[in-house]
């Protein structure tokens, strides 16, 4: 996956995702696919979760998933998800959960529930920094204003960073892939070191949702396990997506 | 780049999407959170059983792959559903409206639902 938060010149954030998913999940060796990311390109639906007849959120979900992994709520906040690989795995909180210690709470339950329960972007920080996890992830937060918009690294236990736009510093995106922003990517999986260079050749004077959605359009940061891309607006409450293709010659991941 | 990793200048004018890297817009689906859990998935998965099906079934052709005797499949359809009572509300009753409306197997619709803590090693 590949997940942006931007501030504009005005300090208007947009945060816009590439969901991909299928690494090793059978590859289509006639088609050049991965056979799970095809079947699951038509079970996206964006979906709106109302109480009493109003929107409480915004989601780009699977049809049989409940828990949320794209969201916003309007006016408040938006977020995304990112896997996070670790020996310290989801399979270890699974065999927790199994031998009855249930303390932690499933990563796409967590999601949903902030985005439903969450009154403000601090709050919903706070629920996703803090929370106990069954494994463990990235979650990356827009908000409303000027300076909200961060990656939050987390362990199954606790968060290890939280890594925030500061526009004032120059620094007026963040960006994450499926590493640990202090360390270099994987070396054949980098879709960091371009998606950066195209957000550094727009500039955060021409930062707009159609201009990250070019950045998630450029290879390798669009791959064979692109399932959809989901431009969002906190602000406005606006949630668009499309499913994706990519077609030869393209990285399997 | 015509060798990987195929990196390539940085994509414009790609908005609104069109051409080979699009495929579709996706459907929008209201979840009424005043409805019981049990239903109120009802209407989008009677329009997308056939596909959730289809995804579940590869997912056993893949399973099958790895344990031909067909035992890892019979432990998520045998074994899974026990743990379903131990999953927050309103998530195990939802999950069970799912079950039943897309006639998948209730461990398998569980095992989708939990697929991010099992693939995060």
């Amino acid at each position: 996956c590949t997940s942006v938060v931007a501030e504009d010149s005005a300090g208007k954030l947009f945060h816009a995702r590439n969901m991909d998913f299928g690494l090793f999940l059978g590859w289509d060796v006639k088609n050049h696919t991965w056979v799970v990311t095809e079947y699951l390109r038509p079970l996206v639906v964006n979906l709106d979760f109302q109480k009493g007849n109003k929107t409480v959120f915004k989601s780009t979900s699977f049809a049989g998933y409940v828990g949320m992994l794209t969201g916003v709520k309007p006016g408040v906040f938006s977020v995304t998800m990112n896997e996070r690989f670790s020996l310290d795995g989801g399979y270890i909180g699974i065999i927790e959960w199994i031998i009855g210690r249930r303390d932690g709470m499933w990563m796409s339950f967590l999601m949903r529930s902030v985005l439903e329960n969450a009154t403000s972007y601090d709050d919903a920080k706070n629920q996703l920094a803090t929370t106990k996890l069954l494994a463990p992830a990235y979650f990356i937060l827009g908000g409303n204003k000027s300076g909200q918009g961060c990656v939050i690294t987390r362990s199954r236990t606790t968060s290890l960073d939280i890594w925030e736009i500061d526009a004032k510093q120059s620094q007026w995106y963040v960006l994450e892939t499926n590493y640990d922003r202090w360390k270099d990517p994987f070396f054949l999986d980098d879709r960091r070191t371009p998606a950066m260079k195209c957000l550094n050749q727009t500039t955060q004077a021409k930062i707009s949702l159609e201009k990250i959605y070019d950045v998630l359009s450029t290879k390798p940061v669009l791959n064979k396990l692109t399932v959809y891309t989901t431009l969002m607006e906190a602000s406005e409450g606006k949630l668009e997506s499309y499913i994706r293709d990519c077609p030869n010659p393209c990285m399997p991941w | 780049q015509y060798v990987p990793p195929y990196t390539e200048e940085c994509r414009t004018n790609m908005y609104p999407p069109a051409g080979p890297t699009y495929k579709s817009t996706v459907a929008w689906y209201t979840i009424d959170l005043d409805t019981p859990p049990y239903k109120r998935w009802n209407q989008l998965l009677s329009d997308k059983k056939a596909e959730l099906a289809m995804l579940n079934q590869v997912i056993k052709d893949l399973a099958n792959a790895f344990v031909p005797s067909g035992k890892l499949v019979d432990l998520v359809d045998k074994k899974l559903p026990s743990l379903i009572e131990t999953f927050p509300s309103p998530f195990h009753d939802e999950l069970k409206g799912i079950a039943d409306v897309s006639g998948v197997p209730l461990g398998e619709v569980l095992l989708f639902n939990i697929f991010y803590e099992v693939f995060t090693v």
